[in-house]
């Protein structure tokens, strides 16, 4: 990794970008999406936080345009250059510029706006052109497919040098498994877990609940740390049904009975608890079995009795179409599902003693595993 | 500017020109007036040097098949060394 002469960056961890135009090859909402995974790509490992603004100034002024765009620094027209950004300083400083001669899309085909972008939001950083062929900060395009990307180590060590690490910041992604026996003998092959992964920074536990309580359970470990639930949510109510983490929101949802609760880390969400029928659900529904939010579709699935819902979280509606028989979409895993997670693309559904390694990629159910393999046992 | 060329490979007139404006753009070659020696930094085959040495191609200094290949590849357009 390389930085640029003087090593400029931010003298401030909150930043502000601002969207001036849009192209025309991808619809609003999916640009919005690619500019701001391409930060998050950024502030999940530092302690940098970006927020959109749409108006004024903001430190990193985003747009794009063709040949001669205002910069003395022209496009050439289809291929060749795909876009710039300038160094961290006023005026044009952070500022980014997308080649609209180019053609965009959200995966493989033209150039991928999310990649492009995550590599020119280096720039706007303080980072150089890497001479790692793997980094993002290299200066040649490559598309490194659909499923999830995850930041090389060389842009990791370069953007940590100039901001340090992140702080000890939860995001959490969840698995829902609700536990029906008492807390007391919890007997992993029968009963039903609630888990949920609480991501740090830089650690990964894994939680997982019961009635009252919630085990903490991180990957090295092997004994699980017992808390009692509400010493993290006094509100929240014990057993709880469901549970997933929308990461674009950065807000965790708690399902019981009826109601939803809405968690920013340790806050309960403003005007939660919610009745789950606002979400777009029928009114008789009684409970939710199981959610997961699947990140590369931003679709979240509700599980109910022998259906699933699925929620457009950008739109904040139910996709029409639903409920759906859950046999026929996710044929093999039964017609209830306990408990399912969502990681590196596979869905991992719990149903009684068993776990079905679900491919979202394939559509099929590539493994079967005891449902208390997750404990090692 | 005259360009110093590995004789394996036929470039034309435009080959050449784009070598020049992509060595311009990324590794800061700047427009040499005519009459007036150049710093051997800032020389054509020294830029050359620099752009194969980053992108860990044989440094000959002489534009090849290899580089002119990379060249065309789609890239950023910010430099990879320089001010």
């Amino acid at each position: 990794y390389n930085f640029f002469p003087r090593k400029l960056k931010w003298s401030k961890m909150n930043l502000t970008y601002r969207i001036m135009n849009y192209t025309s090859d991808l619809r609003r909402n999916e640009v919005d999406r690619a500019f701001r995974k391409a930060f998050k790509v950024w502030s999940d490992v530092t302690p940098l936080n970006f927020t959109r603004i749409r108006s004024g100034i903001a430190d990193i002024m985003i747009s794009f345009g063709t040949k001669e765009h205002g910069d003395f620094y022209p496009f050439d027209g289809p291929s060749g250059l795909l876009a710039h950004a300038f160094p961290p300083g006023p005026d044009y400083g952070g500022d980014a510029h997308f080649d609209d001669d180019e053609v965009w899309s959200d995966d493989s085909k033209g150039y991928n706006l999310f990649l492009v972008a995550a590599h020119e939001f280096g720039h706007s950083l303080g980072l150089e052109h890497s001479r790692d062929p793997g980094a993002l900060m290299f200066p040649i395009y490559t598309y490194t497919g659909k499923t999830g990307f995850v930041l090389p180590d060389d842009d990791v060590q370069g953007i940590q040098e100039l901001y340090g690490k992140s702080g000890t910041v939860y995001s959490i992604f969840y698995v829902t498994i609700t536990i029906n026996s008492p807390v007391t003998y919890f007997n992993y092959n029968t009963s039903k877990i609630l888990l949920f992964c609480a991501m740090t920074r830089n650690l990964k536990y894994i939680l997982f609940f019961s009635t009252r309580f919630f085990w903490r359970l991180h990957p090295q470990m092997v004994e699980a740390e017992l808390v009692l639930l509400k010493s993290f949510w006094p509100e929240l109510p014990n057993k709880i049904d469901a549970a997933y983490e929308n990461p674009i929101k950065d807000l965790v949802f708690m399902f019981k009975g009826k109601k939803v609760w809405a968690l920013n880390g340790y806050d309960i969400v403003e005007d939660f608890p919610k009745k789950i029928y606002e979400m777009g659900f029928p009114k008789e529904m009684k409970r939710i079995d199981a959610a997961v939010h699947v990140k590369d579709t931003g679709k979240t699935l509700f599980f109910t009795g022998n259906k699933y819902w699925s929620y457009d979280e950008e739109a904040e509606v139910m996709e029409a179409g639903y409920p759906r028989l859950i046999e026929e979409e996710f044929a093999g895993i039964g017609d209830k599902v306990d408990a399912v997670y969502e990681r590196n693309g596979y869905l991992y559904f719990f149903n009684g003693p068993l776990q079905f390694e679900y491919s979202i990629w394939s559509q099929r159910i590539v493994r079967v595993l005891h449902t208390n393999s997750l404990f090692w046992c | 500017i005259p360009i110093p060329l590995e004789d394996s490979h036929e470039f034309t007139e435009k080959d050449l020109q784009f070598a020049e404006r992509y060595l311009r753009t990324h590794y800061d070659l700047r427009p040499n007036p005519a009459g007036i020696m150049r710093k051997s930094g800032n020389t054509v085959a020294a830029k050359l040097r620099e752009m194969q040495a980053f992108f860990g191609l044989e440094v000959t200094g002489k534009l090849d098949e290899e580089t002119y290949e990379l060249m065309q590849k789609p890239r950023c357009g910010v430099p990879d060394v320089g001010e």
